[in-house]
């Protein structure tokens, strides 16, 4: 039997010009994140452990809208998502407006295997997060300065989410 | 916003999405990530599928389901249903990209922004990097 990874940091306004000097190192993150996922299928693992290994390089890499490097709310603050499902069994499990799981993902996996639920939201979610044992981290972790620069001059702009026609998404 | 789909050894297929949504984004809004069947989906014998971009348009469609319905219900090839459903965002406005991989393998992506950050790679020895449009 054959194994198929494949993953994506994000799309939008992604050209040469915008990327500028950061192509070295997005394409290293990617490569890193594949490496961690591959790693698992070829080696008889399963499919829902390889999308989760890759998925928390990139959260932990500054240079994507996930985790670390997350997009900030106009009040400063990483709200957090992530699902994972499950093909075999049609499992899944997500999280919304979580603020301190260290890998969202991570809790949303939780959520799939230690509740009865699929979606949990907010401080409920990081709620379930402290109870399972799920790792958190204080959101200040989450800012790098480019996501503030950003949503200063956002709201320097006047402007919110909508208006920079998903330019920061 | 980051993804990953996957197809194991034994057949099965997984899907995964994570994201920080949209800078200045309020009131507690969600995007597609994390609704199953929108953003993120994955179903053995059809697909497992991953996508980014303006959120609001991709849970409307309702993407992940449907690219999925249409491999199962019309008999479509990945590729097309993959195609047919990001048209569907096109249409009503929105912009953005899929990840997939189908029952068989196949590794499928397609975006209709300037560029996605995206990888894949395959036991039979396929392994790509890309970011920009061409």
């Amino acid at each position: 039997m054959t194994w198929t990874l494949v993953i994506h940091g994000g799309a939008g306004r992604i050209t040469p010009k915008v990327v500028g000097g950061k192509e070295q190192a997005i394409r290293e993150a990617l490569a890193r994140a594949l490496d961690a996922g591959t790693a698992i299928l070829a080696n008889g693992g399963a499919a829902i452990d390889a999308v989760q290994a890759a998925i928390e390089v990139l959260e932990d890499d500054p240079h994507f809208n996930a985790g670390r490097g997350a997009a900030l709310s106009y009040d400063g603050v990483a709200e957090l998502d992530a699902a994972i499902m499950d093909g075999a069994t049609r499992d899944a499990g997500a999280v919304a407006g979580t603020t301190r799981a260290r890998h969202p993902i991570a809790l949303a996996r939780a959520v799939m295997e230690r509740s009865p639920h699929v979606m949990l939201a907010g401080e409920g979610a990081d709620a379930f997060a402290e109870a399972n044992g799920v790792e958190t981290i204080d959101n200040g972790w989450f800012a790098t300065p480019e996501r503030i620069s950003q949503l200063a001059e956002l709201r320097a702009a006047g402007g919110d989410a909508f208006d920079v026609d998903m330019k920061y998404g | 916003t980051v993804g990953a789909v996957a197809l194991d050894t034994a057949g099965h297929l997984a899907a995964a999405t994570s994201t920080g949504g949209v800078t200045g984004k309020r009131w507690g809004r969600i995007g597609d990530s994390p609704l199953i069947g929108a953003g993120t989906w994955a179903q053995d014998g059809a697909c497992a599928v991953s996508c980014t971009g303006a959120g609001e348009f991709f849970v409307r469609v309702g993407v992940g389901h449907a690219i999925a319905a249409r491999i199962r219900h019309l008999g479509e090839p990945l590729e097309g249903a993959v195609a047919a459903v990001l048209g569907e965002v096109t249409a009503l406005g929105g912009t953005g990209g899929i990840i997939a991989v189908g029952a068989d393998g196949t590794p499928q992506w397609r975006f209709s922004t300037p560029g996605m950050h995206r990888a894949r790679a395959t036991s039979d020895g396929l392994c790509e990097v890309e970011l920009f449009a061409e």
